[in-house]
């Protein structure tokens, strides 16, 4: 048994019809098992077409900042260069998702809502939704243990912006919050 | 309550299992 309940969903970008309606959630687990049952049988994130997004978040919560335990946090993102998907998007995809179940975070866990893969012809992201952007002391420990768990090169930075941040801006990027 | 932890060396374990 997991310690809780996941939902994984999936976001096909089809310009018709509207942002909501273009996020469906495919199914939800509570086993090692059953997660397991699922990755094998959809594809690898290197496999999307681009404008495609899984988001796996706890069950309850919805991949959107709208939603209320979304709506006052940020994210720990990760953007990976074109040339990466190839070689690290599905293996850091596989860690983001196995942190997020095992709850490899510690106290902090229950501050972490889920994490969003980006397919993106520009170039792909990763990102780690947690609950309180203001919760320095929660969201710095998150992003230290992501970072070591991704393998990322002491070199390399990842940023955290708030959401509501990034809600008003709708081309360049947020202000980091904090980087680690 | 209890929590209930995993490491990445267990769940992958996992997926290789019978």
């Amino acid at each position: 048994p997991l310690m809780t309940s996941w939902a994984l969903w999936f976001f096909k970008n089809e310009r018709s019809r509207a942002w909501r309606e273009n996020l469906q959630m495919v199914t939800r687990f509570d086993t090692v098992e059953d997660f397991w049952a699922l990755y094998n049988n959809i594809k690898l994130p290197s496999k999307l077409s681009p404008g495609c997004d899984y988001a796996l978040f706890r069950d309850g919560i919805e991949p959107m900042w709208e939603d209320s335990s979304n709506k006052r946090g940020g994210r720990w993102l990760v953007s990976l260069a074109k040339q990466l998907r190839h070689l690290d998007l599905d293996r850091l995809w596989l860690d983001t998702m196995l942190c997020l179940i095992g709850e490899g975070f510690g106290d902090y866990g229950p501050d972490v809502c889920g994490a969003v893969v980006n397919i993106r012809t520009k170039g792909d992201k990763i990102a780690l939704w947690t609950r309180e952007a203001d919760s320095q002391a929660s969201v710095m420990h998150i992003g230290r243990v992501y970072k070591e768990r991704l393998g990322l090169s002491m070199k390399a930075t990842i940023g955290y912006q708030a959401h509501a941040d990034t809600a008003t801006k709708s081309n360049s990027l947020a202000r980091n919050k904090f980087v680690v | 309550g209890t929590r209930i932890i995993y490491d990445r060396k267990f769940l992958m374990e996992c997926r290789n299992s019978p």
